[in-house]
């Protein structure tokens, strides 16, 4: 199966 | 003092219902630069990313850098009051806790003022790393949108893959699976039908088709899509706007556990 990553995962606070 | 007219009210329009199911409620930025935005759907999984430069607007006037909470399906049903062809202008004073839109319609008879209160949202702007893409595919956006429609017919999810040849489109599900391949053309005569690939490296990654539909409601800005895709980052889907800037989706994939 595969699981839905998220933004934030890839993406830090500006 | 923020005062916005933009000859082409339609395109506003178009904006709005490109976002508004993804996103709920959401800060736009006004600033010299232009008018923008920047938002996550509730789950985290998309970000949409907006620019209109300010060049593009007829009359363009932003005394100081404003943040202006609002709701995306009530702005959206306030712009669906102005025609197609109206002139859209977004006003505000400073420190006020609404926004107009007023819409003048070409022959300029017709002159309509709907006001809208803001909202204060707590939302912080993620920094999007400037990347190089493994592959970077330019299509027809109707043709993706088709792609992306018919494929969640059969499949929640799609596995896009792209290759020197061109780019696959695979989805499974209950009654059975789907494949749609489209081959890199050459023709140069009608650039807007091309499907173009630049690949550095092979990428094939997964991600969930209800959220690739919900990009695909900004179709009508754009005769093009640039998919763009690494195997260690979301991908980014976007529409240029002409003479205006860009909406810029970005999904994170699926990953195997």
């Amino acid at each position: 199966g595969s699981k839905q990553s998220t933004i934030t995962k890839f993406f830090g606070k500006a | 003092m923020l005062e916005l007219r933009l000859l082409q009210g339609g395109l506003l329009k178009k904006v709005l219902e490109a976002m508004k199911d993804l996103v709920n409620d959401a800060n736009f930025d006004c600033s010299p630069t232009g008018f923008s935005l920047q938002a996550m759907d509730s789950s985290h999984v998309a970000l949409v990313s907006l620019l209109l430069r300010s060049e593009g607007f007829e009359h363009y006037r932003c005394d100081r850098n404003v943040s202006m909470g609002m709701n995306l399906n009530n702005m959206a049903k306030m712009l669906r009051c102005a025609g197609n062809d109206d002139i859209v202008t977004l006003k505000a004073d400073d420190g006020s806790d609404c926004i107009t839109f007023m819409f003048e319609n070409p022959s300029q008879d017709k002159i309509a003022d709907f006001e809208m209160k803001l909202m204060d949202i707590d939302s912080e702007h993620l920094g999007i790393p400037d990347a190089e893409y493994q592959s970077i595919v330019r299509m027809p956006a109707a043709e993706f949108a088709r792609i992306c429609r018919d494929l969640s017919t059969i499949g929640d999810t799609v596995l896009i893959s792209v290759s020197k040849e061109g780019v696959q489109f695979s989805t499974r599900g209950d009654m059975g699976t789907a494949n749609i391949v489209c081959r890199r053309t050459t023709t140069v005569d009608k650039p807007e039908e091309d499907v173009i690939i630049e690949m550095e490296e092979p990428v094939s990654l997964t991600f969930a088709l209800r959220y690739l539909n919900s990009f695909t409601k900004a179709t009508p800005l754009a005769t093009q899509v640039t998919i763009s895709m690494s195997s260690d980052l979301p991908m980014v889907i976007e529409y240029r706007i002409e003479g205006m800037g860009y909406i810029r989706y970005y999904l994170a994939p699926k990953i195997d556990e």
